[in-house]
């Protein structure tokens, strides 16, 4: 997280911390899946990822419940019993980060607290989330400063308009073939040093509803050009809703 | 003299006859019929010489020792003893007769032919049971009770209760194993309500089936020899139930009516070598046996139709109010019935009834239960409600709601008599300590 200031226990109770190919992050939905993005499971570049579903299973180590890594780790590992991946996301494509979104369903639920809770998903009827400007915010243990963070960050940022995230894109893209897909969206600054970088991803993008005065994920760290260099890029769950909720069979 | 074989009839006649007889003939016959017979002689015809007081010619007729009469003469005749159509009956089995000629049967010189006479005889069944009938010294005894005469004999037999002993004529009292298997009846002391007999050893025994009671009545007059003070030392009357003695009786005093509570009863009754006492008489009947009357532990016991009165093969169901299980000792049953036996009493004994118990609610994951109402226990009615660990999990119930009661089938169910609890569900999005920005 650049230009985001510390994070405080019981702020972010959702965020997890990571660690499959490399440091990342996830979201705790309900009391036993982890919303993360898909590129943390399968990277891209890798060429040919030849492990199985169920082997990164096994190997993923997910941490709950502190906002500082090592009592994080000193907590304990929460296995993992079945990670899903979006059937759209392609790892061998290395521009176009669409379905860029997982769940990891733990073997054993978690019991909440102050320091352990879920993050809400948006109503599917609800698009204002999305609106340019509609502030959210982002928590993570990523880079920061170009030091990988020991204790979890977080920065206010603004939705973008399509338009302008596009504009921006094509400004920076020269002939790279990135795909900004209507299953993404951007938020961010352009001149300010506010955003996510490397280590912030699968970690959420969170906002608040007004009316139900309920924290609720809207999108999920994905990509960018860089960090602080512009806008960030975000899966948007709202598209994803469904998917979500068919897998994790929750009302 | 010619014996006559025995044969139950036959003729006589005279020496000669149809001829006249010869003079100087004595001729006797002994008649002899079979035993318990006598004989009836009858004159078919009779002619002979007449004279006075039959001095010449005569026919003498004995039997049983006595003289029957001594005849002659004819028919008609002035002078004589004719028999005429006379029936000379013995009383015993044998007749004697005797027939006298003189040296001639002349009238004035004129002989007349007398032809003399044919008799016959019968033998007559002699009814020994007819006291008039009875022969003088006759060593044989009358019937004591009952005389049956029949063709040529008789026999004696005796009044219920007595034996006719070997001698066939004497009877005696025989009660030492008398058995009685109606379900009702009469049994008395020998000759009642006459004095009874001494030296007596009675034995009367009601045997009836498996689950009926004998009730014993005493009827009037009841007279057993007695002392003032002593009890029964002279006749007693004794009454036993399945080997068990009820009681000795005696005196004038009827012990009235007993219920026996026994389908086996011996009556023994016992008389010394004297007394003028009447002795006793029983109405025996008999019921089924009764069983105590079923009595609930507590309040919660349902004795379903419950009678008055329970007898032999009579049964009784029972069951508990709502929220009380049947319990026998630590064992719950699932139904009660208890059979009157034959024995009167019940094959089980009444069960109880202890309230429903729920036992210990089920866990709530992520919440707990609390107790409603006091005292704070498991049992029926008492009602609990769950609660999610909040705010961090909500809960979510059936129709029924949080409320749950320890249903009379041992259950905790909620309002809507369902089983299944409630569920806490995360609740998302409310972090305990929000980011709040400060400075604008």
């Amino acid at each position: 997280i650049l230009g985001g200031k510390s994070a405080s226990r019981g702020s972010f109770p959702w965020q997890a911390l990571t660690s499959i190919h490399g440091r990342g992050g996830g979201a705790l939905l309900g009391d036993r899946w982890i919303l993360t993005a898909a590129h943390t499971i399968f990277p891209k570049g890798l060429g040919g990822n030849n492990v199985s579903l169920d082997q990164l299973a096994e190997k993923a180590n997910i941490f709950l419940g502190h906002t500082d890594v090592e009592e994080l780790h000193k907590l304990g590992n929460h296995p993992v019993r079945k990670i899903f991946i979006h059937p759209d996301y392609n790892p061998e494509d290395y521009y176009n980060f669409d379905g860029d979104i997982a769940l990891l369903e733990l073997k054993h639920p978690v019991t909440l607290g102050p320091t352990v809770l879920p993050i809400c998903l948006p109503d599917t009827t609800n698009t204002t989330f999305y609106m340019d400007g509609h502030m959210g915010y982002v928590s993570g243990f990523g880079v920061e400063k170009n030091f990988i963070s020991n204790n979890l960050k977080y920065v206010g940022l603004p939705a973008i308009a399509r338009e302008k995230c596009q504009r921006w894109l094509d400004s920076k893209k020269r002939h790279l073939p990135i795909v900004f897909s209507e299953n993404m969206f951007c938020a961010g600054f352009l001149t300010i040093k506010r955003d996510t970088c490397q280590g912030d991803s699968g970690s959420v993008f969170t906002v608040l509803d007004t009316e139900s005065g309920r924290w609720v994920a809207t999108g999920i760290v994905s990509w960018g050009i860089g960090c602080a260099e512009g806008y960030g890029f975000y899966t948007k769950v709202l598209n994803y809703v469904d998917w979500i909720k068919g897998i994790a069979k929750e009302d | 003299s010619s014996p006559v074989p025995r044969r139950l009839f036959g003729e006589i006649k005279s020496p000669g006859y149809p001829k006249p007889y010869p003079n100087d003939n004595i001729s006797v016959w002994d008649i002899h019929v079979p035993k318990g017979y006598v004989v009836k002689l009858t004159f078919r015809h009779f002619d002979l010489e007449p004279s006075e007081s039959c001095f010449y010619d005569y026919v003498k007729i004995k039997a049983d020792k006595k003289n029957l009469g001594r005849y002659c003469g004819q028919l008609g005749s002035t002078t004589g003893n004719h028999p005429g159509r006379k029936e000379f009956v013995s009383k015993g089995n044998r007749m004697h007769l005797a027939f006298h000629s003189d040296f001639s049967n002349e009238d004035n010189g004129t002989v007349i032919p007398y032809r003399g006479f044919l008799a016959y005889y019968q033998a007559v069944d002699l009814d020994e049971c007819d006291p008039n009938n009875a022969a003088e010294n006759d060593e044989r005894p009358q019937c004591q009770h009952f005389c049956h005469n029949y063709m040529g004999g008789y026999f004696c037999s005796c009044r219920t209760g007595y034996q006719l002993q070997s001698d066939h004529h004497s009877c005696k009292v025989e009660c030492s194993s008398e058995l009685f298997t109606e379900t009702s009846g009469y049994l008395s002391s020998p000759e009642y309500p006459q004095p009874y007999p001494e030296d007596l050893r009675c034995n009367y025994s009601i045997r009836l089936q498996r689950g009926l009671s004998i009730i014993l009545r005493f009827l009037e007059p009841f007279e057993i020899d007695e002392h003032q003070q002593v009890h029964c030392p002279y006749d007693q009357l004794k009454i036993q139930a399945r080997g068990r003695e009820i009681g000795e009786f005696c005196g004038r005093e009827s012990p009235g009516s007993i219920e026996t509570n026994s389908n086996e009863v011996d009556i023994l009754f016992l008389t010394d070598e004297s007394g003028f006492s009447r002795g006793w008489k029983i109405h025996y009947t008999s019921e089924k046996i009764r069983c105590p009357q079923p009595v609930p532990w507590d309040r919660f016991t349902i004795i379903r139709d419950l009678q008055p009165v329970y007898q032999f093969q009579d049964y009784i169901v029972v069951s508990c109010k709502t929220g009380y299980n049947l319990m026998e000792g630590n064992r719950k049953l699932l139904s009660f019935t208890a059979v009157c036996q034959a024995d009167g009493t019940w094959h089980q004994s009444m069960p109880r009834c202890e309230t429903v118990n729920c036992g210990n609610p089920a866990d709530l994951k992520n919440g707990a239960f609390s107790y409603v109402n006091k005292p704070a226990n498991n049992n029926y009615q008492s009602v609990i409600t769950y609660r999610c660990n909040e705010p961090y999990y909500h809960i979510v119930t059936g129709a029924g709601g949080d409320r749950f009661t320890c249903s009379p089938e041992g259950t905790w169910v909620d309002q809507d008599n369902q089983v299944r609890i409630p569920a806490c569900l995360p609740v998302c999005g409310k972090p305990d300590n929000p980011i709040a920005e400060v400075q604008r």
